[in-house]
């Protein structure tokens, strides 16, 4: 997949990274690499401030996507995927969201995402949003599972933007205990 | 190099300012 730079108008708050939007729809039953690859449609890209509220104030809030649907915003360059070599030695920490929650936390931290807030250098990947039938499921992904401090870090930032309360379930898993 | 970092505010006061596209 090869598109031109991005074009920022130079009165533009620029971002410190570009970021690609794709949404994605599971399909029904167990799905294959290629199934996932083949779903995941880019919606848009930005790399300033006005440019992510130009393209975000048109979207649908990710409560009122279908079921089994996914946001993923991503740095310009890393696919959503798990073999991206950007991602291949990473690992994602996800938080499992009671229905209500999605909006607010995705919106927190898509801007603490854009705003740098995290703090980790180029660690930060991308983050997904997906919502489900039950409960819906925010994720932030890492380059270096190994990174123990990094990944602490990411922990606590997501913590502290989302608001969480003390009894919302956070786990981290390495892509690669995945890809085996 | 410095990194651009924006605060959730600073961010959310661009939210109506005109497209510049």
């Amino acid at each position: 997949l090869r598109l031109p730079p991005i074009e920022i108008n130079p009165n533009d708050n620029q971002l410190q990274y570009s970021y690609a939007l794709w949404y994605s729809r599971r399909s029904v039953g167990k799905q294959s690499d290629r199934r996932y690859a083949e779903n995941l449609k880019l919606i848009g890209r930005f790399g300033s401030v006005e440019q992510f509220w130009g393209l975000y104030s048109h979207l649908v809030r990710p409560s009122e996507l279908l079921a089994s649907s996914d946001f993923h915003l991503f740095k310009n360059g890393i696919k959503p995927m798990w073999e991206d070599s950007a991602n291949k030695q990473g690992g994602k920490w996800a938080v499992t969201l009671r229905k209500g929650l999605v909006d607010r936390c995705w919106e927190n931290l898509v801007l603490a995402m854009l705003g740098e807030q995290f703090m980790v250098g180029e660690e930060i990947c991308g983050a997904v949003v997906s919502i489900r039938f039950q409960e819906d499921k925010i994720c932030v992904w890492n380059k270096t599972s190994s990174d123990v401090a990094t990944t602490a870090r990411i922990r606590d930032t997501l913590r502290r933007v989302l608001h969480l309360p003390a009894d919302v379930l956070m786990d981290y898993k390495p892509h690669n205990e995945r890809l085996k | 190099g410095t990194r651009i970092v924006y605060e959730r505010a600073f961010l959310m006061n661009l939210r109506n300012s005109p497209i510049s596209r």
